[in-house]
């Protein structure tokens, strides 16, 4: 009945038995919480997202901190090897994470690494695309929807006169990207019940 | 989504690296 911690920002899978439940939160959570000073770094670096109210960029980056995470660290989804590399840079076959609990969230994570990658976005439409995951005005608890709103609409036409620029097959590669917004939502919504299935257990 | 956030400790997280505070400095 051993307790298994399946998510590549912690240090490994495995779970201390002889430790409370109280101190393996705390341990996940310092494990995490470099990454998500560095989604917060970022974020102060989008033109335009330190001049939003303190309370909008709050709640951005509350919502949107996760979604974040996924983009950048979709490369940890290694598809061709079947493998998820932790914080510790140790792998993990997909089949020893599905032994240890990991379930549909696993699948969705790798099915949404390899369409990302196969959009061979550089570095620089990467960022911008992230600048767009994380400036939603449909987040909740967002008081000006409008300045949210009207940032956003700039990131999106900054992101697409570069793909524009960069890609062959523009308006697809565009589309497409677009229609991972979508899919972060729903991972978002399934680790969301899977943080709160660990926190309740 | 964002209540589990603020459940999670993570709101704490993100105010302090967006305030910059003295007790984010000192770590």
């Amino acid at each position: 009945n051993r307790m298994h911690l399946v998510c590549p920002m912690s240090v490994s899978p495995y779970v201390d038995p002889c430790k409370s439940s109280h101190e393996i939160w705390e341990e996940f959570s310092m494990s995490f919480t470099p990454a998500v000073r560095e989604v917060v770094e970022f974020a102060k670096k989008i033109p335009g997202f330190r001049d939003l109210s303190q309370h909008d960029q709050v709640s951005l980056l509350k919502a949107g901190t996760f979604e974040v995470l996924v983009v950048r660290f979709a490369s940890l989804f290694d598809v061709k090897d079947r493998t998820v590399t932790f914080l510790s840079g140790k792998k993990y076959s997909v089949e020893a994470l599905r032994s240890m609990g990991a379930g549909e969230l696993l699948n969705s994570m790798f099915e949404f690494s390899e369409k990302l990658s196969a959009l061979q976005l550089s570095e620089e439409e990467m960022s911008l695309f992230t600048a767009v995951v994380l400036v939603s005005a449909d987040r909740s608890g967002i008081e000006n929807v409008n300045s949210v709103e009207a940032l956003q609409e700039n990131l999106i036409r900054a992101l697409r006169s570069l793909i524009m620029k960069n890609h062959s097959n523009e308006a697809a590669t565009f589309t497409k990207l677009l229609l991972k917004l979508p899919d972060l939502r729903s991972l978002n919504n399934m680790h969301s019940e899977e943080l709160l299935a660990f926190k309740v257990h | 989504l964002s209540e589990h956030a603020s459940n999670l400790g993570l709101e704490d997280i993100i105010r302090k690296a967006l305030m910059g505070s003295s007790e984010e400095r000192q770590e």
